[in-house]
């Protein structure tokens, strides 16, 4: 429900400021929650370039945000300590475009009880709810599944819930932080008046005749199929499973009716890229040979080719047999384009085919690696519910591993592993600055309507354990020894993430386990490059006559703060520049000689001071003795 | 095996249990209201 006035809206593009307080993984995660939105909503972000209101964001006390556009110049929004969750800061965006809490509407005691003698004394306002005068729903229903509604358990004194949900089964829906609601999706981007995202391509679960726009080919030697089951398998599609009798459709290449080599091609309507990058997603069975295989091409159209150029991208081979998989294809593809799915008869014996379902195209990057891990709901609450994942690489190099634990009564945990590899010795240790995005993936059939729980961590060289350790160093030095199922022995350094993943309630909701089999994205990158100050735009009127005065040295820049110029330096790893014209070169390694130094330095002083401390008043009570003598005899005697 | 190091401590903790943590007393646990607004 959202703040009424016009004046309380942001501009479609947002400026921001990603200020230096901010911890690198909070950065990192931040970024990634504009990318949510730019692939659901048409509200984009883009780093402050002098505009006239912009949003600060940077680690205060607590996560919190202003509601609406104060149009205050810079609005700050705190990700403080414990708030870079990616749904946190999703929750907090949505206060700053113009959104109250879902339990604070106008309408809210329709649907939930507040139970007053439940909440701890003088909180009480933070159950207020607004007027229609004040407030608007935006003709939407009221939300449990809302990211802006509160949980069961807000500002209790007890343990019994303050929020009871007149829906019984909504209990422990609401409070949810995975990602935006149906309805929040409804609301922003009606308040926003959006009709499309920056990111989103298309969306394709073949239910509808028309299966989305799609051409089979004239040019090639067999076709594509929409139906409901096939004969050799699967018996439903994936984007229902088999729950609507009489609907569920698929795409389906019959590869047992044609000989080896034959081809079945289906190009996707025609696209229009705006990013340049693009991943590709879909679910394929494979019930023909286990040779058969799908081609991914991309025909691009440019001036000199109207018929466009094919390029092969992909061949997606060895498919599983018998139950749907998951594949993603990168493509970086700039103009007008189609994709291109040619299933191909491989040798071998086929009694069925390949079949192909809920295709999503977004401008968005890939995961890395996917963690597919079967037979999914035996491990909820067993003790056998340690799951560790296959090796993966990261980009960089480093190897490493998820552990999902599911044995505990009602949360599942998931951790990060770094593990020993075979590029260790030309690697930097400690790990510095790697970002592991872990996101269990909601497996409904539109990418916008999905709502992934995804908890990110980074490693930060250096961060120390009890005994004086490196965390994130090598895991051949600090980890210990394991073995693969397969009897190779490794080293696993210490596990790093949350016990509080996602609950075993949530996790059996939405489409989290879809055939029993659950899928974990994995991306691990170098965020390295957010350790340094974002630029500050340089300003083109009255201002910059400050900056040229001033010259800031080894390759600093020229900002104006506050009325005030000054400079902006550069900075690496272990290195940077300071002063007031980036003069100083400093290091890593300075400031410990500096630490050590200086408290060395300390530490000789204080010898000093008491060594000529204990000196005065040794030679003070001296003579005090040899002058009271006496005196001390009597009270010595008067105190036996 | 080493044991794990868990970011949120055992706790499932939402945002307006963060901020009663630093001692906030923010208006619905998380909004920043401005002059206008408070009064």
């Amino acid at each position: 429900n959202s703040i009424i006035g016009e004046k309380y809206r942001w501009p479609h593009t947002i400026p921001y400021v990603l200020e230096d307080s901010l911890e690198m993984n909070a950065k990192g995660i931040i970024l990634n929650a504009f990318e949510r939105y730019r692939l659901k909503t048409c509200i984009d972000f883009k780093p402050w370039a002098g505009e006239a209101n912009y949003l600060s964001v940077f680690k205060g006390s607590g996560c919190w945000s202003s509601v609406g556009n104060r149009r205050v110049r810079k609005q700050d929004l705190s990700i403080g300590a414990g708030c870079d969750r990616i749904a946190t800061v999703q929750h907090e965006l949505l206060h700053a475009l113009g959104f109250w809490h879902e339990q604070s509407r106008s309408d809210r005691d329709d649907y939930i009880r507040i139970i007053w003698d439940r909440i701890q004394p003088d909180k009480e306002h933070n159950f207020n709810t607004y007027d229609d005068q004040v407030s608007d729903s935006l003709n939407v229903p009221y939300d449990y599944t809302s990211v802006m509604h509160y949980s069961k358990t807000a500002f209790q004194n007890g343990t019994e819930p303050t929020i009871v949900t007149k829906i019984s089964n909504f209990m422990d829906v609401i409070g949810q932080r995975m990602d935006f609601s149906e309805y929040d999706l409804l609301k922003l981007n009606q308040l926003y008046n959006c009709s499309s995202s920056l990111s989103f391509m298309d969306s394709c679960d073949f239910e509808l005749e028309n299966v989305c726009g799609m051409i089979q080919s004239s040019s090639d030697s067999a076709d594509w199929q929409r139906v409901s089951w096939a004969p050799g398998g699967p018996g439903s599609d994936h984007s229902n499973m088999g729950r609507c009798t009489g609907s569920g459709f698929f795409m389906h290449f019959d590869s047992s009716s044609v000989s080896v080599g034959a081809i079945a091609i289906l190009e996707s309507r025609t696209l229009y890229p705006k990013r340049g990058f693009q991943c590709l997603q879909l679910f394929l069975y494979n019930s023909g040979s286990e040779n058969d295989q799908l081609n991914i091409y991309i025909r691009e159209y440019s001036a000199g080719s109207v018929n466009g150029t094919l390029t092969l991208v992909e061949e997606i081979k060895d498919i599983p047999t018998g139950s749907w998989q998951l594949y993603h294809v990168t493509l970086e593809v700039t103009s007008k384009f189609r994709v291109v799915f040619a299933g191909v008869r491989g040798p071998g014996a086929s009694r069925g085919g390949l079949s192909m379902d809920d295709i999503n195209l977004s401008e968005t990057r890939c995961p890395h690696h996917v963690w597919h891990i079967r037979n999914f709901t035996q491990f909820i609450g067993s003790p056998n519910g340690i799951l560790y994942s296959p090796p993966f690489y990261s980009s960089k190099g480093y190897a490493f591993q998820i552990h999902l634990t599911l044995s505990h009564l009602t949360n599942a945990g998931i951790y990060l592993h770094l593990i020993s590899g075979a590029n260790d010795d030309q690697l930097q240790w400690p790990c510095p600055w790697q970002q592991a995005t872990m996101t269990l993936l909601d497996q409904n059939p539109d990418i916008r309507q999905r709502m992934s729980n995804q908890r990110s961590v980074t490693t930060d060289p250096l961060m120390t354990t009890d005994n004086g350790t490196y965390f994130w160093d090598r895991p051949s030095k600090v980890g210990a020894v394991a073995f693969f199922p397969n009897g190779t022995q490794f080293n696993r350094s210490m596990g790093y993430g949350t016990s509080a993943f996602i609950t075993y309630q949530r996790l059996k909701s939405r489409d989290f386990i879809k055939g029993n089999d659950v899928y974990i994205l994995l991306t691990m990158e170098d965020i390295s490059h957010l350790n340094s100050t974002q630029m500050q735009p340089i300003p083109t009127s009255g201002n910059s006559d400050l900056c040229s005065d001033v010259k800031c040295e080894n390759d600093g820049i020229c900002v104006v703060r506050d009325g005030n110029a000054e400079c902006r330096c550069p900075s690496w790893d272990d290195w940077w520049y300071s002063g007031q014209r980036c003069e100083k070169r400093g290091s890593t390694r300075d400031t410990i000689i500096i630490a050590v130094s200086s408290t060395a330095a300390v530490f000789a002083l204080m010898l000093i001071v008491t060594l000529v401390s204990v000196y005065c008043t040794r030679n003070k009570y001296r003579a005090k003795g040899s002058s009271h003598g006496a005196d001390l005899t009597l009270e010595n005697r008067h105190a036996f | 095996t080493p044991e794990n190091f868990d970011v949120d401590g055992g706790l499932d903790q939402d945002i307006f249990d963060i901020n009663e943590d630093f001692g906030l007393d923010l208006f619905e646990g998380d909004i920043r209201l401005d002059g206008a607004q408070n009064r």
